[in-house]
């Protein structure tokens, strides 16, 4: 029978078997791992998160979320990687398991199931939501640009039909309200990491003003250990800085969203393609990406533990 | 199923100012239905495009026109997406 160590994290996976891989995980470790389902996406397939906890009750937690934009496989798959990956140094006490002494991991895989099962069967790059709101000739809504913050300024389109359509009103999408009422109902999220592809970019706040985030210095020195911790293993060359400065004027963008929530330490990753195959990653560069980035993410989870505010 | 046969994704890095304006121009021509994979960001920085088969010439005309280099960083979009598919289909047979 198949387990998660016989699973293939060299290969992309589809819904169903990211879905199968979870239940056994949680199967093999009852005392660490939990499946909790945050709500249920526009086509009503449910939204699982993985809890990693040892124990205690509404720990101080971090947040990683993966495939919002579905087209982007990288992500997901680096993000069943990540899970085997916590469950592993639980095991060996080793990498993040003095972090979990302290703190929660949640981790969502499957961010935009709708968009991902779509990448699937009928459109490879598809990149929003499946939603369907009156008024609207096209289907679905950026994911990335439907949150209460900055939402309908520059810096996303009001146009249906474009990638960055930023939807009917905040948090219009199931996919993001989801985490909008998780995160307030928890309200002791202290990191909330959102992995995108591609590009190779590590970015915080904020996209859709230039402001600079009150936090400016300390999210810049920490990024800079990060993206030196990323590419100490293969050498992937990352840039870092606000996404305003770094990339181009956002709105309606997840971190932006949760650093004005009060969470400090909101990033955003943008992983791989060195300029070759975009969204088109060849599945053995699944492993080396994810091995790298989760460096990156060691860097800023501990940072989360060591200085708890 | 949306196929992507004659599909190509041209990479642009603009060196100017100039460069960058007749990038964001096709940002403005949607019947193109270009699909920016890497929006414009600044210079020096690769703006990425899978154009459709029916916009091809057109958008590679605009550039040259307009002296705005290019190069094609994914001639037949198809080819890699059949390639993904088989790569899976191999991942789940051995499974």
């Amino acid at each position: 029978p198949l387990d998660t160590n016989t699973f293939n994290y060299a290969s992309y996976h589809s819904l169903d078997e990211i879905y199968t891989f979870m239940d056994l995980l949680v199967a093999e470790n009852p005392n660490l791992v939990s499946k909790l389902e945050i709500g249920r996406s526009t086509e009503n397939r449910p939204l699982y998160v993985l809890k990693f906890s040892t124990g205690g009750t509404n720990r101080p937690a971090i947040w990683i979320d993966t495939g919002i934009h579905s087209r982007e496989w990288v992500t997901q798959a680096s993000g069943v990687w990540f899970a085997k990956k916590i469950v592993q140094d639980h095991a060996n006490n080793e990498g993040v398991a003095s972090i979990l002494e302290t703190m929660d991991i949640f981790l969502e895989i499957v961010t935009n199931p709708d968009g991902f099962a779509f990448t699937h069967t009928k459109n490879r790059l598809w990149r929003k939501t499946r939603s369907k709101h009156s008024g609207s000739i096209c289907v679905g809504v950026d994911p990335n640009r439907n949150w209460d913050a900055g939402f309908g300024e520059a810096g996303a389109s009001a146009n249906p039909c474009t990638e960055t359509y930023h939807g009917p009103y905040p948090n219009s999408e199931p996919e993001v309200k989801s985490i909008v009422d998780f995160v307030k109902s928890h309200g002791n999220i202290k990191a909330f990491i959102s992995i995108h592809s591609y590009s190779q970019l590590l970015l915080y706040p904020y996209g859709y003003k230039t402001a600079p985030a009150p936090d400016q210095q300390e999210l810049h020195e920490l990024s800079a250990k990060a993206v030196a911790a990323l590419s100490s293993l293969y050498g992937t060359k990352y840039t870092y800085g606000s996404i305003i400065t770094t990339i181009y004027r956002a709105s309606g963008g997840t971190i932006d969203w949760t650093y004005d929530q009060g969470i400090k330490y909101s990033f955003t990753f943008e992983l791989r393609d060195t300029g070759r195959y975009g969204f088109l990653l060849p599945a053995k560069q699944i492993i080396p990406t994810a091995e790298e980035t989760w460096l990156g993410l060691k860097v800023i989870m501990e940072h989360a533990r060591d200085n708890m505010y | 199923t949306e196929t992507f046969v004659g599909h190509q994704v041209l990479r642009v890095v603009p060196k100017s100012d100039e460069d960058l304006q007749k990038v964001q121009e096709l940002q403005a021509l949607e019947h193109l239905q270009l699909d920016f994979w890497l929006a414009p960001r600044g210079l020096g920085v690769p703006v990425d495009i899978r154009v459709p088969f029916p916009s091809v010439q057109p958008v590679k005309a605009h550039l040259e026109a307009a002296g705005v280099s290019y190069s094609i960083m994914i001639e037949d979009l198809q080819a890699l997406v059949d390639e993904e598919q088989m790569e899976m289909l191999r991942s789940s047979r051995q499974l």
